[in-house]
């Protein structure tokens, strides 16, 4: 057997973990970083694991706040692995990198890392590919709800799917799924002002919609702020982002996260495809996890930059 | 385990609208055996999917008959997933 770190500088971020590993670290930081990052179990996913976010904060109450997140399909590796290298930046950058301390001196900052852990555990466990949530669908052998289709925003539209076995099942309701209404209910109960959801694969950058082709009020600014964004992130290697809004990026895609955050009167909501553009998909090899963590923050930094010089 | 002897992982460039039907029909034939990774979008734009071994041929066919173009991305998942296996161990060790 062997050992676990016992602190998280022994922590390999340039290699995948598991549920428990991840988990472990958590609490290594928190112990490390007392002061400045705590946990909250903000629930329990339907196999009833801890739904863990980490709350990076210089104090005050009901301070305005970014949140991100992580790992909401299972098979997208390289973001849960981001998310522990962002938790780290933080609090090594903090007091130290003027444009992040004056966020934290200000604002709050949570970090889910892995929002789909039972998916997460499965793919180390039983089937790497595994996307969805692990809830048996009553009256069917498929399992599972795609948690990016399960949200009250334009719910059970085209670009989802009614059938269980799809990849894209919407679920049976609008945040029908803990791992979704966890998020909703922590989200309504604090004061949001940017939310970030970070996927893989195909780099991009987009905000809402994904719902519907009707251009949010704020098209102008997210559009432009998103250039700047994939502008930064390009500057570190020269990976080429496209950026827009989901439907024009993509395509057309029903009771996504970020669509209900716009809803909420959260602006600026944006999400991420990281790397890569295909060869290795999913399947991203270890070796490109801090590369990609990197690039990455330079894009998330420009995001939580403007919103705290912005405030609305 | 599951495991993904011999799945191979398309790259599908749609040239024409009839092209985006026609993944989607391909799709729609047999959902449940392929793995869309990187979704149907627009026209020029690429589509990814990983196909079992045992429906590759059909797979193959149907594209060439409606010229679709496609490459092999990945050749045999399991290799990529037994490499990262690997890795993940000896970064342990």
């Amino acid at each position: 057997r062997v050992p676990e770190p016992r602190n998280t500088d022994n922590f390999d971020f340039s290699s995948y973990h598991n549920l428990s590993e991840i988990y472990s670290f958590q609490d290594m930081l928190v112990a490390e970083n007392p002061n400045l990052v705590s946990k909250i179990v903000i629930g329990q996913s339907y196999e009833d694991r801890p739904l863990n976010v980490l709350k990076f904060s210089t104090g005050g109450t009901n301070r305005p706040a970014i949140w991100i997140d992580t790992g909401i399909h299972s098979r997208e590796w390289v973001t849960q692995a981001s998310g522990l290298w962002f938790a780290q930046k933080i609090v090594t950058d903090f007091g130290r990198d003027p444009k992040l301390t004056a966020v934290l001196n200000q604002m709050d900052i949570f970090l889910e890392i892995v929002t789909n852990p039972d998916g997460y555990a499965f793919t180390h466990t039983n089937s790497r590919m595994w996307r969805k949530t692990r809830k048996p669908n009553p009256g069917s052998l498929c399992v599972g709800v795609d948690p990016n289709r399960n949200w009250k925003a334009g719910f059970g539209g085209p670009g989802s799917s009614g059938n269980p076995c799809s990849q894209t099942y919407r679920g049976p309701r609008a945040q029908s799924e803990s791992e979704v209404n966890s998020i909703v209910r922590f989200v309504n109960s604090h004061n949001i002002k940017a939310f970030i959801s970070i996927h893989s694969y195909s780099q991009l950058l987009m905000f809402p919609y994904g719902y519907t082709r009707t251009p949010i009020k704020d098209y102008t600014e997210l559009d432009n702020l998103a250039q700047k964004a994939v502008t930064d992130l390009a500057s570190l290697y020269g990976t080429s982002y496209k950026f827009g809004s989901i439907i024009n990026a993509i395509y057309q895609a029903s009771g996504g996260s970020i669509d209900w955050a716009y809803n909420q009167g959260i602006k600026y909501s944006y999400t991420f495809e990281l790397r890569d553009t295909g060869r290795y998909g999913f399947l991203l090899p270890a070796s490109e996890i801090i590369p990609t963590a990197q690039e990455t923050w330079l894009a998330l930094m420009t995001i939580m930059d403007h919103t705290l010089k912005n405030p609305y | 385990k599951e495991t993904f002897n011999g799945h191979q992982v398309l790259r599908l460039v749609p040239k024409s609208d009839g092209h985006l039907s026609l993944i989607k029909d391909l799709h729609n034939m047999i959902e449940q055996e392929l793995d869309i990774w990187r979704e149907v979008s627009d026209v020029g734009f690429p589509v990814d999917i990983r196909v079992p071994v045992h429906q590759l041929k059909m797979v193959k066919r149907y594209l060439k008959a409606y010229d679709i173009q496609f490459s092999t991305m990945i050749k045999d998942l399991q290799v990529l997933l037994d490499e990262e296996q690997k890795a993940m161990e000896s970064a342990l060790a």
